[in-house]
């Protein structure tokens, strides 16, 4: 049984959670 | 300096954790392939804290029943509970292979002579599909002791895994199997029982030239 789940996208998460570090 | 800027509560610190893929090329050496790694750190006084994530916006993502994320987080300690978003790099090229070899390393210290348990639940939907349980002891080296799970296996349920997401066509596909795909390891004192580390792991694909990124946040509950 698979619940409906918020889309990461829509929870409170910091900015950074979005953004792909560019480190060498 | 490590406390609050890595993942590190005040009995145990984590050095260095990776997923890898090892291929050989000749008989004398390997491509070794990183799909995701932490590093080894060495944080200051000076560098800033790790931004705070609340741990109620990722329970459904892991465990809930008995022993799940939530009866962890409050049984404590609070500075033990971290979250890791992983931008995997999957750009190996992976053939069905039996001389490949995939494995996961990880590396721990602390001040305390202990045996450690490490469990690693992998989830999807927010409910474990499997569960690895390792026991470490410890090696005093350099005025600490030392924990090393060194190329323990990837279970088949991963290799699986990895090989299904690596054939969807596009990443926005990917990224969207990994949106309900997690992992929880909780790190425990075998003896006490006392939970040391509790790292919750969740994945995007990385777009990086750069191979495997992280960003690693503490868990807190306002």
């Amino acid at each position: 049984s698979k619940q409906e789940q918020v889309p990461m996208r829509k929870r409170q998460l910091p900015a950074s959670f979005w953004e792909e570090p560019r480190l060498a | 300096p490590w406390q609050g800027r890595s993942i590190a509560s005040s009995k145990l610190h984590m050095l260095e954790f990776s997923a890898f893929l090892e291929q050989p090329q000749d008989p004398e050496t390997f491509n070794k392939h990183l799909f995701v790694h932490i590093g080894q750190s060495n944080p200051t006084f000076s560098d800033p804290y790790l931004e705070a994530v609340d741990i109620r916006q990722i329970y459904d993502k892991f465990p809930e029943k008995k022993g799940g994320l939530k009866e962890l987080f409050e049984k404590g300690p609070p500075n033990a509970f971290f979250l890791v978003k992983f931008w995997a790099d999957l750009s190996a090229n992976l053939q069905d292979d039996s001389s490949f070899f995939y494995g996961v390393s990880s590396q721990y210290e602390s001040s305390e002579n202990m045996i450690i348990t490490s469990s690693t639940k992998v989830c999807s939907f927010g409910k474990q599909v499997v569960e690895k349980v390792e026991t470490e002891y410890a090696r005093f080296e350099n005025g600490r002791y030392v924990f090393r799970i060194h190329r323990s296996p990837l279970c088949e349920y991963m290799i699986n895994f990895i090989h299904k997401l690596k054939h969807l066509p596009e990443k926005y596909m990917m990224n969207s199997v990994l949106e309900n795909f997690t992992i929880l390891q909780v790190v425990t004192n075998r003896d006490t029982l006392e939970t040391l580390l509790c790292i919750a792991y969740v994945f995007e694909v990385s777009t990086s030239e750069h191979g495997a990124q992280h960003h690693i946040y503490r868990l807190v509950k306002d």
